[in-house]
């Protein structure tokens, strides 16, 4: 790999005999609007040049939620399983970058809970369509709830007061309120937050932030849980998002779909073009 | 065959019936046929596994080995790869002959830790030799 190394590196600095015209490795690696031309991998033998790049450990309970994704998505082989209908390729997630929370607990409506949560959200590259995004809670193995907790949330997502000198735009906030239960044995829950998403990531914005409010309640008071149920629930969220890689390495399980005949695809999933062309046919023949 | 000499010295030494497809092979396709290989790493060896978290082991798959001179029915190679083997026989051998290569990929699903902590699970399209052809 030293030799494959040293060859990626030459490679690099122009040392190689190559064509004059410049090669997709010449441009900036690390620029953010860079096309991404290069596999992720060979971008690794070119960048282990330089020392390794100090890398931020995940979350343990957010990585063991991903490796579980990854065996739902994946063979053991790494071959992406055909049987999911979806058209994501990609899915990242993120965990708060900053959080202030703080939680009281009232004796009749259970505990109200409020946080202050950031999220950096600057590996989404250019090519990567949002296609769906949810808050994931996990609950610590130990609690189980006797019966349904129902919670009342509000969510304010902002972009985060710009530094700059007089904002341009006031910022945006969009409050929503979520009801959703916990039940017992769940590990996980998610809420979609897509519709609050959408706009912000499709205007580039990569700073999300977002205040969580929220209430809960039990059907009947039980003193013994209430210090369990105050502790699960004061996990910060992480942020799911589901994606489509538009870019050439990326795997697009579209493309393989119509190349196994397009006669299979369900029509609203057939290319508009594909599909005016074969009413065309269709009308000019009933026409004759 | 009556009449011709004595039949054992002219007809060939015909094998028993048991191994006449290794009789043939011998004309038909060379020894070490263009063929997929198994190369099985894991990411540690590459010292990636630091940012890969899976697949533990990754299988690309690479082909390997002599294109026979008769090539069309085998790999759905063009004509040209015949023309250019003819080339290389009859006319000039500095022209190399038909390389074995893959022809088709299937996609790898990679979880992945970025830089910022975050975690990634992307599937890139061709990242594993499925079929090889010679070209």
């Amino acid at each position: 790999s030293q030799t494959l190394e040293d060859e990626a590196g030459s490679l690099i600095s122009g040392e190689a005999s190559l064509e004059a015209k410049p090669q997709p490795w010449d441009q900036p690696l690390d620029g953010e609007n860079s096309p991404d031309l290069l596999p992720p991998l060979l971008k690794v033998l070119v960048n282990s040049h330089v020392p390794g790049a100090p890398r931020l450990q995940p979350d343990s309970i957010a990585l063991r939620y991903m490796k579980r994704l990854y065996k739902a998505y994946a063979t053991k082989e790494g071959i992406p399983k055909s049987d999911r209908g979806h058209l994501y390729n990609t899915v990242r997630l993120f965990t708060p970058s900053a959080q202030h929370q703080q939680s009281s607990w009232g004796q009749v409506t259970g505990v109200l809970q409020s946080m202050d949560l950031l999220f950096n959200l600057d590996r989404i590259a250019a090519p990567e369509h949002l296609l769906k995004s949810v808050l994931l809670y996990s609950l610590k193995n130990s609690v189980s709830f006797s019966s349904a907790t129902k919670c009342m949330c509000y969510l304010d997502v902002k972009e985060p007061e710009c530094s700059s000198s007089p904002c341009f735009r006031s910022p945006q906030s969009f409050t929503f309120n979520l009801q959703f239960e916990f039940r017992k044995n769940h590990k996980w829950i998610e809420k979609d937050v897509t519709t609050l998403l959408q706009p912000l990531v499709a205007s580039n914005k990569r700073n999300i932030h977002i205040a969580v409010n929220f209430t809960c309640y039990k059907d009947q008071p039980n003193p013994v849980q209430d210090e369990l149920f105050d502790v699960a629930i004061l996990m910060a969220p992480s942020l799911l998002v589901y994606l489509n890689d538009t870019s050439a390495q990326a795997y697009h399980r579209w493309d393989s779909l119509r190349y196994k005949g397009s006669h299979q695809l369900l029509p609203d999933q057939r290319d508009p073009m594909e599909e005016e062309l074969i009413w065309g046919r269709k009308s000019s023949r009933h026409r004759r | 065959d009556e009449g011709i000499g004595d039949r054992k010295a002219k007809s060939p030494k015909v094998p028993d019936s048991n191994n006449l497809s290794e009789y043939f092979k011998q004309f038909l396709f060379p020894e070490n046929e263009c063929e997929l290989h198994d190369f099985k790493l894991s990411f540690s060896q590459l010292k990636w596994d630091n940012w890969i978290v899976a697949p533990r082991r990754y299988n690309p798959r690479y082909c390997k080995g002599d294109c026979p001179r008769l090539l069309r029915h085998r790999y759905g190679s063009p004509v040209h790869t015949m023309v250019q083997n003819i080339i290389y026989e009859k006319l000039d051998s500095s022209i190399p002959r038909p390389s074995c290569v893959p022809a088709k990929y299937s996609p790898l699903s990679v979880l992945t830790i970025e830089t910022d902590g975050s975690i990634a699970y992307k599937e890139y399209e061709d990242m594993i030799a499925t079929r090889c052809t010679c070209r």
